[in-house]
């Protein structure tokens, strides 16, 4: 596999949290003072969204996710807010 | 399925439409059309109707609007979020937004208005996003030639609004589910080191690199195939895949489908008219010779030569004892073949002609 550049990992970075915000009610304000906790609600969001399409719950933005992520898809959210 | 949370669904089932704008990229009637044919995947499979009115209030109002057009929720330009919709209610309430800045279509490029409309008519109903990769309410958009609710989504429709008024109630397909022990393949293939198994409109894929089975739609990777392959085998040292339905064949490569085709099976192979469909395939990598299963006989085909071996069809049962009458899919993998029969599958060793291991059909699933 090819290496990531930073630049693509920054961009990867900020498409999970654009999605997650968009489709898992993921809040962008709440989680920088927040005391750091062995699990974060980015990594929930991302383990939910895995479960939902099906794909290996690491809570991690692996290869497979980042695809799902950047298929053309509806507008409204998996989840409700 | 999901139900929207809180279970919004209209209280009257005659609902109202009006279309507010027209895209510039088809016909006005191409518009009409795809959205009519939306409303019938859904008034077939529920008691609900839906009347076309050309001014004033109606229930769900379609436009065509991009960027921020002032929902709070706003589009991104080409790609990306395609169109919302919002759940029943007053006002903005049942309304279905689409991106002007997609490119809409009536055919199989992307975006289709009808695939896209059909979806967000089931959020303006009541509907959530499914997670059944099959259903109309799966949220990604999947190229796909027949739009059409799945069992998935006729289950949530019904759910909502009771069943329809039909006397024979509407179904819909199953999407397979790799370990489900009922499961049969239409035709089964070695692809590059891979194997895939095609069933209906599905794919199920095993990679040595993953422990997990993909499941997806044939059109994800070849969007000219028709759905319901009957066979498929790979000529690896032409790096070419043969995918057979009745009595036409298409080539690929990889995921590109080589121009020229379908073509008919009888010019191409030599088969005679009565064959008019093949039931599964299989090409020996060592000897160039391929085994093409056609009802209780087979026929062998040799690769190198182009033509059809002297002394064909033979009986399957003879040379093949043990395998039954009649071959589902077939392919070969580290010198055997293993042929499917409904939920059956044996390992069948070519050299001894004689079956090693008896399997379930979805053996290669780490179920």
């Amino acid at each position: 596999f090819p290496a990531t550049s930073s630049d693509t990992q920054e961009q990867d970075a900020q498409l999970v949290q654009k999605y997650l915000e968009s489709y898992y009610d993921l809040k962008n304000d709440v989680t920088k003072i927040q005391k750091q906790k062995s699990s974060s609600p980015e990594v929930e969001k991302l383990k939910q969204m895995q479960k939902f399409f099906g794909l290996k719950v690491t809570g991690k933005p692996d290869a497979q996710t980042l695809n799902v992520m950047k298929q053309p898809r509806c507008g409204v959210p998996d989840v409700a807010p | 399925f999901e139900i929207t949370p809180g279970n919004p669904h209209w209280e009257n089932t005659h609902l109202t439409y009006r279309i507010e704008n027209y895209t510039p990229d088809l016909p006005r009637a191409e518009v009409d059309h795809a959205i009519e044919k939306a409303f019938q995947l859904w008034s077939n499979a529920s008691p609900l109707t839906f009347t076309k009115v050309e001014q004033g209030q109606a229930d769900i109002l379609f436009s065509f609007v991009w960027g921020d057009h002032h929902d709070n929720n706003p589009f991104d330009g080409p790609d990306g979020y395609l169109a919302h919709a919002f759940q029943p209610g007053p006002g903005i309430g049942g309304d279905i937004h689409f991106d002007e800045d997609e490119r809409w279509t009536n055919n199989i490029k992307k975006y289709n208005l009808f695939h896209v409309a059909a979806h967000e008519l089931g959020h303006s109903l009541g509907l959530s996003h499914s997670s059944d990769i099959g259903a109309l309410m799966y949220p990604s958009y999947v190229t796909s030639e027949d739009i059409l609710l799945a069992q998935d989504d006729i289950n949530g429709i019904q759910a909502l609004y009771g069943p329809s008024n039909n006397p024979i109630q509407p179904t819909g397909p199953i999407t397979p589910q790799a370990c489900d022990s009922t499961l049969t393949f239409d035709a089964v293939t070695t692809i590059r080191g891979e194997v895939m198994f095609f069933k209906d409109r599905f794919y199920l894929r095993i990679n040595p690199f993953y422990p997990e089975v993909e499941l997806n739609f044939i059109s994800v990777f070849w969007p000219n195939l028709p759905s319901g392959l009957q066979a498929a085998y790979e000529v690896s040292e032409r790096d070419e895949i043969h995918f057979f339905k009745g009595s036409t064949y298409w080539t690929a490569q990889g995921q590109n489908v080589l121009q020229g085709y379908p073509k008919d099976i009888y010019r191409s192979f030599g088969f005679p008219r009565t064959v008019k469909h093949i039931d599964a395939a299989v090409s020996e990598e060592e000897s160039g010779k391929t085994y093409f299963f056609v009802a209780n006989k087979y026929w062998r085909y040799d690769e190198y030569k182009r033509s059809m071996d002297a002394g064909y069809p033979k009986m399957i049962a003879h040379d093949f004892p043990g395998i039954g009458n009649k071959v589902d899919a077939v392919f070969q993998k580290n010198g055997f073949f293993y042929f499917f029969h409904g939920t059956r599958q044996y390992e069948f060793d070519p050299k001894s002609k004689r079956i090693v291991t008896p399997l379930r059909a979805n053996s290669w699933f780490n179920c």
